[in-house]
């Protein structure tokens, strides 16, 4: 007879990590990093804070057989975590504060959990967590997960006087790892960090006591991202029920114009008119097989695309800044594409092409993604850029031969990344999402053919 | 200011349905077929009955415009599920009887309900479950989810008398799909199976009512897998706490034997000396401190390998009969190797090689992968068994060249499937595995090389 049981959802990132991205001590020194970087990034960017952040991995014992053990310390000037949130937002898996339709690195609700959480389970260590909004006090928490009932365990709690309003977030556990194996993706991570976000002080202190200095260039911060609403083509049955449970508006039309985003009084009535409902019915008063109805109407209907002004993409200026500043190229060119959307979500895709100068000849095309300015570094060939670059494109077509040093850099923002993995290691081939990395891609290739047939024909000339 | 919230496993897997396989109609479709198969299959298997599968796939409405909605039936003779565990085992994301150290199909608690969710949020339509372990009722169930809460709405609960002692499971649900596209997948995704599990009869109806029969050979049935307990190389802190905390046993030397496999006295006191604790102590005694320090030694000591008496393979014969029922190919060798172990798993190998006859040249070897007697049809690029047979394997040292029909087949069972992903689409590679993949493939293309070579001189032979 089968034995049934229930686990909590951090008993089950517990038990297949390796899906989120802790699969051994090399590439979880790696992903825990990553996890606190992007939440860091995060609560400096989406606050127009420019980011300064101190890591700090020192090395505590070394147990002479199997892993090193280290301690991890990451501190920002971000935005600060209320008291209240602490325990849950370190101590609780599925809980955050990036639920929303809104372009942020974090998306799950759990990346910093799992980091400590994989440090909890291989010292049996305390995390604390230090932080403050830049008010009155500093809050100071020791934490445990309960990994079984997925809930924080507080240790210890303390408040201190915050004398210079200090503001900003504090992170210190312990961890098992692999730093020297992991190291060259480390600093793969941060280098790329430096390219998409240039306005960004890191300092990294690794264990060996070196010091890695990212520093952050004086210009304007971008305009953070902003929330927005859903769009009528992103909605099916389970979302429209949740909006139309809590909504206050008293009519179709109203709840239509309240919770979608670009629909004012006379898109509203054209689609009720096309869904044949009374613009007047209250929402909360239809049957089920009416919300049906109406999430299909809503799939079909021609409404304005998706507004994309709530994202923040990386703009043409910064991105060739950053590949100039990281690759020293010989020739650079990059190109944000105008806003597209895919299922309801609107998406940016920029590229960026460099060829000689740093570039390195690798034999192919050297691919650098990013994705909401998170740099992705494995998986690369199951990455629908990948794909494009290597399969959908034609390089010869450009001049470009598999032995000259050609790198190729692809960002997409949206509201929603689709990731297919937990580890956001790689992002699915949607259609709409490919044609754009195509389109964008074969563009800035043409740039540079253009660029390398007028350096050939220059150098035909100076030798006749 | 950041506004937290936290949300369900559902809710989670609900907005990141693309990262658990339900990415569009027709993804969604191929998923929801193998989650039911693969339940089915459990259900027979671990009890070693022989499976009779009947699944249905009718069209129930045309909208004209967008994906059409489809009715999926599927019977299954299995052990049945208890009418207590019915709404949670169908309406409970992260519950189920899979969470064992056990070679099952099912690992995460979750595949079920993805597809009845899928279909939920696109018809809002119930999920009808009927079941029986045989005894005097049968259980009728018509579920919804609740997807914020995760959990079960019983919208109608019937009993019913079971006068002829039917024993199995019945699920009917409707979900939006594009059968029409994803029919080559689902196609092969049964013959697949069948190539595994050639004793299991499957019927399968689909949407323009032709029948497809995959009738199950009269062999015996493979011995079931069996739960193991965990081997000391795979535990940490974590797990070794929560054995302690459930533990009935009074000395360190009692709780080892009773917990870990294959420690008897002998070794549990030689271990316990080695890691300098006296044998008698109270577990539930120990010191966080020195809970690490035993997890720590346990991965030092020099256990026996864990035992691989659990795993249920298929066996050369049974994987020679299914290569060749399936492609009757010029030559097949099937291997199965010896059992091995990553992190504490044990493991075992087992690959076949085909050449010829009904195998297609595809420019390439052609992979068929496996895990837990499933077909992975999905992400080849990203797995360990195509980075070895098209990375690592200098084919034509064998005397295999591109343009030769030759397919490989590799097959491997666990306690623990190293899945990267949520979708079961593809298996990362642990060193360990990959290197047992690897000499799997060179000896069975060894033993193709030498077929090959007989021929070729059959061949000269006979010109002369
Ligand atoms: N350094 C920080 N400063 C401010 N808030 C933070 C910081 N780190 C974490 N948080 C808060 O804690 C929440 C949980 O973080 P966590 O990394 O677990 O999930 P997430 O970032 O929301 O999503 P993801 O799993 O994709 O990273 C965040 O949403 C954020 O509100
Ligand atoms: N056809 C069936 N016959 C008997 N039991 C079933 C059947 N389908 C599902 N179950 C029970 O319901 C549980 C939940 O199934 P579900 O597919 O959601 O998760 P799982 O199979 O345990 O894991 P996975 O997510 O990897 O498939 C199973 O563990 C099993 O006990
Ligand atoms: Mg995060
Ligand atoms: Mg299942």
């Amino acid at each position: 007879m089968e034995v049934f049981e229930e686990i909590s959802p951090a008993d089950f990132f517990y038990r297949n990590r390796d899906i989120a991205g802790f699969t051994n001590p090399t590439r979880a020194i790696y992903s825990a990093i990553r996890e606190l970087v992007e939440n860091s990034l995060d609560a400096c960017d989406l606050y127009r804070i420019k980011p300064e952040i101190y890591l700090r991995i020192s090395q505590i014992s070394s147990r002479g057989e199997g892993p090193e053990v280290y301690r991890i310390r990451i501190r920002d000037n971000g935005i600060g975590v209320p008291p209240e949130a602490i325990p849950s937002a370190f101590g609780q898996v599925l809980y955050g504060s990036k639920y929303k339709l809104r372009q942020t690195r974090g998306t799950f609700g759990l990346g910093g959990k799992m980091a400590l959480l994989y440090g909890q389970i291989t010292t049996h260590s305390e995390a604390v967590i230090i932080s403050s909004t830049g008010a009155k006090k500093i809050y100071e928490y020791h934490l445990r997960i309960d990994i079984q009932n997925n809930r924080p365990i507080v240790l210890k709690r303390a408040e201190h006087e915050n004398a210079d309003r200090w503001r900003g977030t504090i992170i210190e556990f312990s961890m098992e790892g692999d730093y020297t194996r992991a190291m060259p993706k480390v600093l793969e991570y941060l280098k790329q960090t430096a390219i998409v976000t240039p306005y960004a002080d890191i300092t990294f202190v690794d264990p060996r006591g070196r010091l890695y200095r990212f520093s952050g260039i004086d210009s304007a911060m971008p305009k953070p991202p902003t929330e927005t609403l859903y769009h009528p083509h992103g909605v099916d049955v389970e979302t429209l029920n949740r909006l139309i449970k809590s909504t206050r508006a008293r009519t179709l039309e109203e709840f239509l114009k309240r919770h979608f985003q670009r629909i004012g009084d006379r898109t509203a009535r054209a689609f009720l008119e096309y869904a044949k409902f009374n613009p007047k019915r209250d929402p909360k008063g239809l049957s089920p097989e009416e919300v049906v109805a109406l999430a299909n109407a809503m799939k079909g209907f021609d409404f304005l695309p998706p507004d994309a002004s709530c994202l923040s993409p990386l703009g043409e200026e910064l991105l060739e800044a950053g590949i100039r500043k990281e690759l020293n190229p010989e020739f650079v060119s990059a190109l944000t594409r105008r806003p597209s959307t895919y299922s309801g979500y609107p998406f940016i895709v920029e590229v960026g092409i460099a060829y000689g100068g740093g570039v390195q000849a690798s034999g192919g095309i050297t691919l650098y993604r990013f994705a909401n300015k998170i740099p992705l570094l494995f998986d690369e060939a199951s990455d629908v850029s990948w794909k494009v670059v290597n399969n959908l494109i034609d390089w010869r077509r450009y001049k470009v031969s598999p032995d000259m040093p050609v790198a190729v850099f692809v960002h997409i923002c949206s509201t929603k990344i689709p990731y297919k993995t937990v580890g956001k290691e790689f992002i699915a081939d949607r259609p709409e999402v490919e044609r754009e990395i195509l389109n964008a891609v074969r563009e800035v290739a043409r740039r540079l053919s253009l660029y390398l047939s007028k350096k050939e024909y220059a150098e035909r000339e100076r030798r006749k």
